[in-house]
């Protein structure tokens, strides 16, 4: 019997970085990625929701080690397409549900977040595909979260 | 010798629905999706970036046959949480760089929005992991992107 969620994985040895207020334009990301890329910046988590007004905010994750190269390189680059500037944090951590199909069973974003909602985490990124639901949440509620991840996904009542 | 890039996919049979301007606080995401599970609609593509004063909009996609459905019990939700309101868009296709690595290879998101950007393309959404870049374009814009991207990609210059 397949299960829909495999595991439960976590990573805290990320940092978040936001461009925010970019115009909304064609050209825009690929000038807020080429010089990350020129830089030797591995991104990971690159996400953009829907615009508001005329701009929106491009937020991405970095490795904790390269932080310090992604603000330089992005504040140049928010300079240049007049964005509003760059936000960035370390104290955060990526808990993703890993599975298969995911898309078809809305009821594993729908458990995930009220797991953590019941842990009185609060969700600061989500990102989803068919294979894992990811979020973004304090480094500090990592571990808690995890734990009551993996006792409702894996131990308890596997989905 | 393994690329990084294995193929490009594309679906323009999905819409875009969109709850803006949720408070930011423990347990709104859970009760976004918990109705929308309950109603059997199924979400893909789920985008929450960071947020902006105490509000954030999630964002996701569904079929188009479920849009109906999902903009029925979004409304609902948004009435409940006191979000702004709900936005939604059919005219829209996912495009996707699938392939593994990605995260230790910026050049591939660099050169995919530069692409895109050479095709005059807005990138509305986007969304990342090792495994694939995913963007949301217009659907008119679908299929020149995606013969651009092969042709990049896939044919010329392999990654
Ligand atoms: C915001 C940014 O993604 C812009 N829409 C672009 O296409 O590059
Ligand atoms: C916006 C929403 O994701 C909220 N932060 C939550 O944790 O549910």
């Amino acid at each position: 019997e397949k299960f829909v969620v495999h595991s439960i994985a976590h990573d805290t040895g990320v940092a978040k970085v936001a461009v925010l207020g970019v115009p909304d334009t064609p050209g825009v990301a690929a000038k807020v990625f080429v010089p990350l890329s020129e830089a030797g910046v591995g991104v990971e988590m690159i996400i953009q929701s829907i615009m508001r007004g005329q701009v929106n905010d491009i937020a991405f994750l970095v490795r904790k080690e390269f932080l310090g190269e992604a603000i330089e390189v992005s504040r140049r680059t928010a300079r240049e397409v007049g964005a509003q500037g760059v936000a960035f944090d370390t104290e955060i951590g990526k808990i993703s549900l890993v599975g298969a199909g995911l898309a078809n069973h809305p009821e594993a974003p729908a458990r995930m977040f009220s797991i953590l909602a019941g842990e009185s985490v609060n969700i600061d990124m989500i990102s989803s595909t068919s294979m894992a639901i990811t979020c973004v949440v304090s480094s500090a509620d990592v571990e808690r979260s995890v734990k009551a991840l993996h006792r409702s996904f894996i131990e308890e009542n596997p989905l």
